[in-house]
């Protein structure tokens, strides 16, 4: 089971389009597939066309202690795909956790006792992929997400804002390795909203690559409205556009993914 | 003295590029204008190309109260444009905060403070403008922003997440209203990153010309490449591009806000 956390504390880059969108791809092509709403925005439920009422299971109450994991996912219009949502609710979570026994690790914590209840009752792991949507900081949410995961993929915007918050980014993913979780490694950086022929597009991307030589993915996303227009259908890009060059990006983007995977 | 929070917490619509480019035009109409940076990103203070090393006053110090407000402007290369500059200390102040007394209006406090002093010295104000760049978030620090400002502009990018987080923004308002700051009002909403030529984007402005009636600015920020360009050289659109788009839309936009002053 790969667990990816996507990140960027700087807002709109492309995280939750990404996560739907990389997780519907990886599922298209034959890999189960998680993907859990840590935002109190509830972006990426939204996207799903997923409406979680107040007090019904969420990531929300599976952080609370209140669902146990299991109980709290649900299906979605995509084979292969199904997603841990959110509402509001989880808006509050920051505050009313902050004195909370181990806040960094509740979510780490849920999955693992999800995984180990999987595995002991039919021997083999519960998904092939759990991707988490994290919320535009680097608060007990986006903590929790990286705790929980063994990989990072950052979300870029080849935007002059980009480059500036990824040494905070760095440093924050390094406490964490050193405090919470030494297993925790950035493993791929991927641009978003990538436009060709905007210099500073082309300008951002090269520096990007050099400064992390080797982590940035060969596909960038490039902009394609059918990526903005999918969510107010309540549908995956494959779902609304299957021919659009969008669809295209992010099914190469998962191609690029898998063949990361270790051979078994 | 005109106190303007921008805010959303949908990251990445447009608040720093609106509030530096607001800023600035207002600054060239003859205003006088500060700008406050309460984002942790420090991307205001990035844009203008102003560095503040760690310890240094900043919009930090001015929070925990280890520098007056008045210490901790710094001027920018525009004629009547002044800032109060963060660095990434801000991004710890959400956790050392929490547990204070009177978190919530702390900046207000300084602001009052700083106000009464110049006041009672020259009996003018100290600006006609403060305008307060917001994370994309509702925490301590937006809601420090919030309560410091009499009123409020949303700063909304036309696409379909837009009109989600604007129910949530509108019911922390009334909570602030209620509990905090009964002088508080939304009294603008900029359209940021219009693209006129997408079905989406005129959609969306639409049904928030509907949600919002008489709140939405006729003058839209339309999607212009050198408000992107502006930041990585440290300058405002008036510096950078002066003849472009964006400059052209910030003008109208400074002077649709003027026109909102009451009449002396
Ligand atoms: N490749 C793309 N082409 C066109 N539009 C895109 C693309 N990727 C994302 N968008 C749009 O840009 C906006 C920002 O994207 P998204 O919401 O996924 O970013 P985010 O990083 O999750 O934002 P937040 O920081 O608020 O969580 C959305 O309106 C989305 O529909
Ligand atoms: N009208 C515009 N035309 C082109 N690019 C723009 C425009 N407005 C903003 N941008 C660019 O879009 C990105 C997002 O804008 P900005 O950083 O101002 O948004 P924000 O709401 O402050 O983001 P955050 O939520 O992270 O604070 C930036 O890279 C900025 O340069
Ligand atoms: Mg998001
Ligand atoms: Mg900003």
């Amino acid at each position: 089971m790969r667990t990816i956390a996507l990140i960027n504390q700087k807002g709109g880059v492309g995280k939750t389009t990404t996560t739907v969108n990389l997780g519907a791809a990886l599922a298209r092509a034959g890999r189960s597939v998680v993907v859990v709403d840590i935002d109190p925005q509830a972006n990426l439920s939204l996207h799903l066309g997923l409406d979680v009422p107040e007090n019904a299971p969420s990531t929300y109450s599976v952080l609370m202690g209140n669902t146990p994991l299991a109980d709290a996912l649900v299906e979605t219009t995509s084979e292969n795909l199904r997603a841990l949502p959110t509402n509001i609710d989880l808006s509050g979570a920051e505050l009313e956790l902050a004195g909370a026994f181990g806040r960094e690790t509740l979510l780490r914590d849920a999955i693992r006792t999800w995984r180990d209840e999987h595995k002991k009752k039919t021997g083999v792991e519960p998904v092939d992929y759990l991707l988490f949507d994290c919320p535009p900081s680097l608060g007990l949410l986006s903590i929790n997400g990286l705790a929980a995961a063994d990989e990072v993929f950052l979300c870029v915007q080849t935007q002059f804002f980009a480059l500036q918050g990824m040494s905070k980014l760095v440093e924050i993913i390094g406490l964490i390795q050193r405090r919470l979780h030494p297993g925790l490694k950035l493993t791929g950086i991927i641009p978003c909203l990538y436009d060709n022929r905007l210099k500073l597009s082309r300008e951002v991307l090269g520096e990007v690559r050099r400064y992390f030589p080797g982590l940035v993915f060969g596909q960038s996303i490039a902009t394609n409205v059918k990526l903005a227009e999918a969510p107010s259908f309540g549908k995956t890009i494959f779902e609304y556009a299957p021919g659009s060059p969008g669809a295209r990006d992010y099914a190469a983007l998962a191609a690029a993914v898998i063949e990361m995977e270790p051979t078994a």
